[in-house]
C-alpha cells in the first residue's frame, strides 16, 4: 500500500490511499485503502492515510477516528495518532501518515517498521523506515 | 495557519533483515516522490492535486504495493483499488477491484469529480475507466517476476500474506523461525516489507 497526505499554504488538507491488497487474497477481497474513514480521510482538520492491516484498520474506522479525536478531544496531531494507533486497533498491525490544517506531519505506527518520508514549509524533511 | 506540509508512505510492517540495498531502494524512491511533491506545492498546486500525483508516482513503480508491483490475488491476477479525500467540503472519492486501469487513484479522483457517487467497483469501475478515457493496460503490466515468487510461496504456506513481501532468498518460511517477533501466528522473516 502507498499513501499520500498534504495540507497546502492555504490549510487545506487531502489524502490518497492506493494498494494492490493482500497476497493471494480471495478474488473480490475489499481491504481498508478504499474505504473512506477507514484507509483513508481528509476534511478542514486534517488528512490521513492508513496501511497495514485492512481488517483491523476498517474495524478502527482508523483514519476517521483521528480526525474524531482531534475535534472532540481537542489532541494536537501527533497525541492523537497516538491515541488511535494505541487504542483503536485490536492488536492488529498497522501504520498512518497524517497531515493538519496547522502544517504540522505525524506518523504512528504500531509495527516492525513503516516505509515513509515527510517534509514541512520550514525546512524539516525526513525519510525513514525504522523506529 | 502553517505552512505546507507533506507525508508518503509505502507501507507498514518491514523485515527486520532487510538487506540494506532494499531500505536504500525504497528511500530513494521516498525522497523522490517527496520532492515531487514539494515542488508541486511551492508551485501552489491545491492539496488535493499534489496528493493525486505524487500516489500516481508510486503506483508506477513496482516498489511497493500499488499499481505495478501489486499483490496478487488467488488466481493470480491483480485487483487494486484506492481511494482519494478532499478535505474542504470532504469531497472524496473510491475504487476497487481494478485490474486495467493504470493508475487507480486518478480513477478515483474522476469519480470524485465526473460522479455523482462518492465509490464504484469492479466492472462499474472498469466500465467508467473505459468512459473517462483513462490510461488501460493489460493485467500483466502490473504483475512482477517477484510477485509471482511470492505467491507461489504464498500458497505453499497456505497463507495470506497482509501489505508485506518475503524478502528475497528466503524460500521458506521455516529461514525464520528464531525471529521472535510474530505476525499473524507466522514468524515476521515469513513477511518483508511492501
Amino acid at each position: 500500500t502507498v499513501g499520500c497526505v498534504v495540507v497546502d499554504s492555504q490549510g487545506r488538507c487531502a489524502a490518497a490511499t492506493s494498494t494492490g491488497g493482500l497476497m493471494n487474497k480471495m478474488t473480490g477481497r475489499i481491504g481498508d485503502s478504499p474505504l473512506i474513514g477507514a484507509g483513508t480521510y481528509a476534511c478542514d482538520l486534517c488528512g490521513v492515510s492508513c496501511t497495514g492491516e485492512g481488517e483491523a484498520i476498517i474495524r478502527g474506522t482508523l483514519a476517521r477516528e483521528v480526525a474524531a479525536v482531534m475535534e472532540y478531544k481537542g489532541l494536537g496531531l501527533q497525541d492523537a495518532v497516538d491515541f488511535v494507533i494505541k487504542n483503536r486497533l485490536d492488536e492488529g498491525k498497522a501504520g498512518l501518515i497524517a497531515v493538519s490544517n496547522k502544517g504540522e506531519v505525524a506518523c504512528g505506527f504500531n509495527c516492525c517498521g513503516m516505509f515513509r518520508g515527510s517534509a514541512t514549509e520550514d525546512g524539516f524533511m525526513e525519510v525513514g523506515i525504522w523506529d | 495557519m502553517g505552512g505546507w506540509a507533506i507525508a508518503v508512505h509505502g507501507g507498514a510492517g518491514v523485515d527486520p533483515n532487510l538487506p540494506l540495498e532494499r531500505q536504500e531502494q525504497a528511500k530513494q524512491l521516498l525522497t523522490r516522490c517527496l520532492n515531487l511533491g514539494i515542488s508541486a506545492l511551492r508551485s501552489d498546486l491545491p492539496a488535493i492535486d499534489v496528493v493525486e500525483l505524487v500516489v500516481k508516482e508510486l503506483e508506477t513503480d513496482p516498489f511497493f504495493n500499488s499499481g505495478r508491483g501489486s499483490a496478487l490475488n488467488e488466481n493470480g491476477r491483480v485487483e487494486m483499488e484506492a481511494s482519494i479525500m478532499d478535505g474542504p467540503k470532504r469531497r472524496c472519492g473510491a475504487v476497487s477491484g481494478l485490474s486495467t486501469v493504470k493508475n487507480p487513484i486518478s480513477l478515483a479522483r474522476l469519480v470524485m469529480d465526473k460522479s455523482p457517487h462518492s465509490y464504484l467497483a469492479f466492472s462499474g469501475a472498469e466500465s467508467f475507466a473505459r468512459q473517462q478515457g483513462v490510461e488501460l493496460v493489460d493485467n500483466d503490466y502490473f504483475i512482477t517476476e517477484e510477485n509471482v515468487g511470492m505467491l507461489k510461496l504464498a500458497k505453499e504456506a497456505n497463507t495470506i500474506l497482509f501489505d508485506y513481501r518475503i524478502p528475497l532468498g528466503m524460500e521458506t518460511c521455516a529461514a525464520g523461525v528464531d525471529s521472535p517477533i510474530q505476525m499473524n501466528g507466522l514468524p515476521i522473516s515469513v513477511y518483508a516489507p511492501e
